[in-house]
């Protein structure tokens, strides 16, 4: 059965999407089958990976139990990597999701039967900044969440409401198996003392939840999008790409320890 | 009567709270009257100011109707420069608000009263990352939408989805008034090529809506939150305090041709 992991953080602009589109990247290049599944109706993921958002090829229909999931999975241009991605209808889906019985669980409902027949190692879930209906639908069906985490003081502040929800939604039962897969510090610039500062801190808090592996701020990164490409296929060389890669080498431990 | 701008941008990350705080203050300091409404349940803006997150401090009761917005106003450090802030309880707006009637006025028709006694020459309006209720409730009561777009791919992708939610809303008459005040470049790094695409291409297709002032990536703006004050009061002499200077001076010039 595959592990799944969403990558969530209300907090916004924290590299949520750059981490879920570079990590995917990195575990197709590893071997791994990934599937990346955009929860965001901003549908970065999608266009990061240089696949079009076609209204209807969202989950969208999936949550209101029209669909399946297994019929809006894309191939992207990367082999072992593959994509449901994200499209305008989904903007839509907070409102008429929450009419739904079991509005909470609808994803996991559609998640459920996918994870029984597929043959992914990894399914990495995209969310929006924002705790709605999408990102709580995430969070009700995933084993663990990877938290990126931006190294800048509001982000800091915002640490305790995500880590807090998580322990809440496995304490209450609505998800029994949710755990923290880690902590992932972002855009970490060695030139200021704030980056090391907000690591300080996080490190004091949240000790062996926070990944040894460390995304530097690197032009590369931010470029790729406009590209449709991940950075390791942008520019292998550069040091964004080889910190996406000694990332999913940590997590691919990290998960086989658990 | 005050000119009241919401600072809008579904993308996370794009300095919308850090322009909410830092042309407030300059305002300020040009001895306007400013009021600043956080609207955004991560209490950004209010922690900015260096104002406690207190519960029972925010719009939330006003939202629901049980209290009046010229209650929750409180003074900041700074001379001339007002806030009404957030907490905790306003994440349980989107959802409570939803089951009242004129929900997506809820915050417009408390606003009104207050145009009518106050006697603040601005009062801007912080929003969080997404178009759900608080941020729609916000762009029903203002007069102008200043939209903060940082300079990289995946926020230029969603300015179109802001823009056309704007015109939506006037054409409707949800808010006959509502305009563009304008969009302002954010974090802007002169050493990558990045910076000057995105802006080139907001320009070609804003032109005249783009503000002049660009606000250039700077570590001291990203330093003063942590200290409670806006940068012009954190390190005056700051690259990052004078573009805010600049803003405010551009932005008085451009409400006052309206
Ligand atoms: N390590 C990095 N170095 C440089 N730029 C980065 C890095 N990580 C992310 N970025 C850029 O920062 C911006 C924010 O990142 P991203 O969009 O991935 O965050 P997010 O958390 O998904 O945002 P949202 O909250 O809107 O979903 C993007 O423009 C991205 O290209
Ligand atoms: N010009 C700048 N130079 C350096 N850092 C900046 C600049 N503007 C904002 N920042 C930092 O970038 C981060 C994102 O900015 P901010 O939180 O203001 O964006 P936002 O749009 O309000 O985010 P959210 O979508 O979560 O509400 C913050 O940590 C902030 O300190
Ligand atoms: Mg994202
Ligand atoms: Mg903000």
């Amino acid at each position: 059965e595959p592990n799944v992991i969403a990558l969530a953080n209300q907090k916004g602009g924290v590299g949520k999407t750059t981490t879920a589109v570079n990590l995917a990247a990195s575990l197709a290049e590893r071997k791994q089958r990934v599937l990346l599944i955009d929860l965001d109706p901003q549908a970065n993921a999608t266009s990061g990976l240089g696949v079009a958002a076609v209204p209807g090829a969202s989950v969208y229909d999936v949550l209101l139990g029209n669909a399946r999931l297994v019929e809006k999975v894309q191939a992207t241009s990367m082999e072992r990597l593959f994509i449901i991605p994200s499209e305008v209808d989904l903007a839509g889906a907070e409102v008429d999701v929450a009419r739904q019985d079991r509005y909470l669980h609808r994803f996991k409902d559609a998640l459920d039967p996918l994870r029984a027949i597929s043959h992914y190692d990894y399914i990495l879930v995209d969310c929006p900044p924002s705790l709605g209906i999408l990102t709580m639908n995430a969070l009700a069906a995933v084993d663990g969440v990877m938290i990126p985490l931006q190294c800048e003081y509001y982000a800091l502040e915002g640490l305790s409401v995500i880590t807090q929800l998580v322990n809440r939604l496995r304490d209450s039962g609505a998800n029994p198996a949710l755990e923290i897969d880690g902590i992932v510090m972002t855009m970490f610039d060695g030139r200021t003392n704030l980056s090391q500062q907000v690591m300080d801190e996080v490190k004091t808090h949240f000790a062996d939840k926070v990944y040894e592996t460390i995304i530097p701020r690197n032009i590369r990164i931010s470029e790729a999008p406009s590209h449709g490409l991940p950075v390791v296929r942008y520019d292998g060389k550069s040091a964004g790409a080889e910190a996406y890669r000694h990332l999913a080498a940590e997590f691919v431990k990290r998960s086989k320890a658990r």
